[in-house]
């Protein structure tokens, strides 16, 4: 699963 | 960080750049559509409200608050110093057409259902779709200045340097978020008529017309 701070691009 | 990301996010920093020095220098809006610009700052508010909760690095925190200051300084421009250039009669686009849907389907299609997560994957989904009233404008009049080729060419090809930016975190990182991925080649995808143009008029120093 993805987390908010996985979202490591713009 | 590899040079693909790096690229796209200054091509990206370029656009939105070329568009408030073009609207400042000419002190005028003309061509521009208000309500790209007014979808684009839904996208990077939704986006960047990870500002507040989780930290990355200082790049990302920068980046994220130049391009939130830029977009609604763009908007201000737009809509209220250089109001009476702004050409509302071609910007005719629905643009509830693209913000209902997207919402809608992110909270369909959503890696994890939170409210952050949901709003990511809004301004995801938003993004993609969102230079659709610019595209729409340029068809309406048949022409676009030369800067605002340029800008647009810069705001497309930020996407399309991204896809190779998520091949190669594919292979080097085990990356993969097909959510951001098929958005971004949708994205891709709405400019490519426009890149036609822009190579086979543009950058042959002619002033990008529709026939």
């Amino acid at each position: 699963p993805v987390t908010d701070a996985e979202h490591d691009e713009l | 960080m590899n040079i693909f990301r790096l690229s796209g996010d200054l091509s990206h920093l370029l656009a939105i750049l070329l568009l408030l020095v073009k609207i400042w220098k000419t002190r005028s809006c003309a061509g521009i559509s208000g309500k790209s610009q007014i979808l684009f700052a839904i996208v990077y508010t939704t986006r960047y409200l990870d500002l507040f909760t989780s930290f990355v690095s200082v790049y990302n925190s920068f980046m994220k608050v130049v391009f939130l200051t830029a977009s609604y300084g763009t908007l201000y421009l737009m809509f209220f110093k250089f109001k009476p250039t702004y050409d509302h009669n071609h910007d005719s686009f629905r643009i509830l057409y693209l913000i209902i849907p997207s919402l809608v389907l992110s909270f369909i299609i959503v890696h994890v259902y939170t409210v952050m997560e949901i709003l990511w994957t809004y301004s995801i989904y938003l993004e993609a779709v969102a230079i659709m009233p610019q595209l729409f404008m340029v068809s309406r009049t048949g022409e676009a200045e030369t800067i605002t080729s340029h800008y647009l060419f810069a705001l497309g090809s930020y996407r399309a340097l991204y896809i190779l930016n998520w091949i190669y975190r594919y292979y080097t990182e085990d990356f993969l978020d097909m959510i951001v991925i098929i958005a971004g080649i949708v994205q891709t995808i709405l400019y490519c008529d426009f890149f036609y143009l822009y190579i086979t008029k543009v950058l042959k120093g002619k002033r990008l017309s529709l026939p």
